[in-house]
């Protein structure tokens, strides 16, 4: 029996809405200390992998570990007919063919219940080890999103560069060219907006700005985002919860 | 021009 109540459905909400263009199914692994997921795009460029810790629920109760297979899809559509600060409890038996969503209104007596057929999903699940990455960046998230957005305007990649004191990020495309520097500091008042930057060596590295533009969808998860580079392998975007994360590994663009 | 790399490339699936 899993029974997993998230204090406010906005959680939720924001969670699926941070991954929900860019993978569709999805299988959520229920267990004792919580929910996990993984899922590829289909172009396989883009990984997105899920944990929500049990601190991160209100109430969370797993006897027996379920796999839930769900169309983001169709679960977007029944989180929308939940209020943002209804309490929303996840309920599905030990072998499940549905899951069933449950919205509380905490101010007034109004319970709305809906059920949500699950899917056999057939995913591979992608072994990620530890990387060992040359750079390691945390930035505001709504600095990170602010850049793609603008540099993703002008072309269809987005390169991303830093040095000892400098973290640049160009976009030269048809109709010109952009590009944006920072550098680190702290922020002793509002430490959530201090930029840090841990640099082994230094990095030059291009990206595709669909999927850079896919990834700051998870900005509404945390007022941070880390982002691990590495010349050698997949980047890594990270979105803290409470308790748990939201990740994306996004495969580089290397020139042949 | 760059190649776009896949993450197969990287990850082994199990």
């Amino acid at each position: 029996m899993l029974e997993a109540k998230f204090e406010e459905a906005s959680l939720f909400k924001r969670i699926i809405d941070g991954f929900k263009d860019c993978v569709q199914l999805v299988n959520f692994q229920c267990k004792e200390d919580g929910i996990i997921a993984q899922a590829v795009d289909d172009s396989r460029v883009l990984l997105v992998s899920l944990e929500i810790g049990i601190e991160a629920f209100q109430n969370y109760r797993c006897d027996h570990p379920v796999t839930l297979g769900i169309d983001l899809t169709s679960l977007s559509k029944i989180l929308r007919c939940g209020n943002n600060t209804d309490n929303l409890t996840l309920i599905a038996d030990d072998t499940p063919d549905s899951v069933l969503l449950l919205f509380e209104d905490t101010k007034k007596d109004r319970i709305a219940e809906y059920s949500l057929k699950l899917m056999d999903i057939d995913a591979e699940f992608l072994k990620i080890e530890d990387l060992a990455y040359d750079c390691t960046l945390k930035m505001p998230s709504p600095e990170f999103s602010k850049i793609v957005r603008d540099l993703s305007q002008l072309s269809d990649s987005i390169n991303i560069m830093i040095t000892k004191e400098t973290i640049k990020f160009v976009a030269d495309g048809d109709i010109g060219s952009g590009s944006v520097i920072l550098k680190p500091f702290v922020n002793m008042d509002k430490p959530q907006e201090s930029i840090n930057l841990n640099m082994d060596q230094p990095v030059d590295l291009t990206f595709g700005s669909k999927y850079l533009l896919d990834i700051v969808k998870g900005s509404a998860l945390s007022d941070n985002v880390g982002v691990r580079l590495s010349s050698e392998a997949p980047a890594l975007f990270q979105f803290d919860l409470k308790s748990g994360y939201l990740q994306f590994f996004l495969a580089p663009k290397f020139n042949d | 021009q760059a190649r776009q790399m896949k993450l197969n490339e990287f990850f082994p699936s199990t």
